[in-house]
């Protein structure tokens, strides 16, 4: 699974995922497919929100969505949000990770897995690539 | 405050540091970091953030270390299914469509059901039906399988035939 997330100079995000899916699959399983509100969502006034992992699992925890209500409703940040759900996915059985940038641009990722190919950047300056958990 | 910012994955899994060669981490990360060039690129030049997503999607679509696009993992039969999603947060439309085998870059067939409006989730024969009317590239099936996939594909079917693998992946494939 490849996903991005963004916000741009206007202050619009926007969240996009594509996945291959799982080797073997069969019955025309969609479960594993970046659904919205599961592996994608997108909401100025919270968070843009890109996953990756067992789809199954962020479907019944309502991940993506999730994690931007969080932050709109209660007011916690990205990586709070983001870290709260993925516990709640590995509490189910699941694994993965998903990857944020919230309305004023703040970037935050989250997996528990032992790596997630991942990057970020920033007009400030930021520019990194990362693999494994550090 | 940035004024833009972007985050990117490329997927995650159980991804060792054994298994990792110095030469294959360096390919990841150079693929990672042109495909967030090129989301950053659009950015820095005033461009919006759908249009920066496009931009590094369909890069990594393109790319076969990635399992997405060209380099997807395989279906039982030995096809494949490949499925995207993409929302925008300025008005909340949002398209997604599962179960492709011929749209090369199905993040541009998802932004396109977005743009269209009149549905959000398209599967199968009519989701690349749509894409066809669409004008998006088509290519064979054959253009996303690579050798990688295929011996996974393989070793996954091997291993049904052993017993005791076969009881884990039951118990491991218990999502519902």
């Amino acid at each position: 699974t490849v996903g991005a997330v963004a916000r741009d100079v206007r202050g619009n995000l926007a969240a996009g995922t594509s996945t291959g899916g799982t080797t073997g699959k069969r019955w025309g399983r969609i479960g594993d497919s970046p659904v919205i509100g599961a592996g994608t969502y997108a909401d100025n006034r919270a968070c843009a929100v890109s996953a990756t992992g067992t789809g199954e699992y962020f479907l019944r925890a309502g991940v993506a969505q999730g994690i931007c209500a969080m932050m709109r409703l209660a007011g916690m940040d990205a990586q709070a949000a983001a870290d709260q759900l993925i516990v709640e996915v590995g509490e189910m059985g699941g694994d993965g990770g998903v990857i944020v940038v919230s309305a004023t641009g703040e970037t935050a990722f989250s997996f528990n897995t032992s790596g997630m190919y991942r990057g970020r950047a920033d007009s400030i300056g930021l520019n990194e690539i990362a693999i494994f958990t550090d | 405050q940035a004024d833009w910012s972007i985050a990117i994955h490329g997927g995650a899994g159980t991804l060792s540091r054994e298994a990792m060669t110095p030469e294959r981490e360096a390919e990841y990360t150079a693929a990672l970091q042109a495909a967030l060039d090129a989301g950053a690129e659009v950015l820095r030049a005033g461009g919006e953030a759908q249009d920066a997503i496009v931009a590094v999607i369909t890069k990594l679509e393109d790319d076969p270390l990635f399992n997405a696009g060209r380099g997807a993992v395989l279906t039982w039969e030995g096809g494949v299914s490949l499925d995207a999603s993409f929302m925008r947060g300025d008005t909340r439309e949002a398209g997604a469509a599962a179960g492709l085998s011929h749209v090369r870059h199905p993040i541009l067939l998802a932004r396109a059901i977005m743009e269209d409006g009149r549905h959000v989730f398209l599967s199968g024969e009519g989701a690349e039906e749509f894409a066809a009317d669409h004008g998006l590239e088509q290519v064979e099936t054959e253009w996303f399988i690579t050798p990688r996939r295929r011996d996974s594909l393989e070793q996954f079917r091997a291993a049904q035939d052993d017993p005791q693998v076969s009881f884990n992946e039951d118990e491991e494939h218990r999502y519902g």
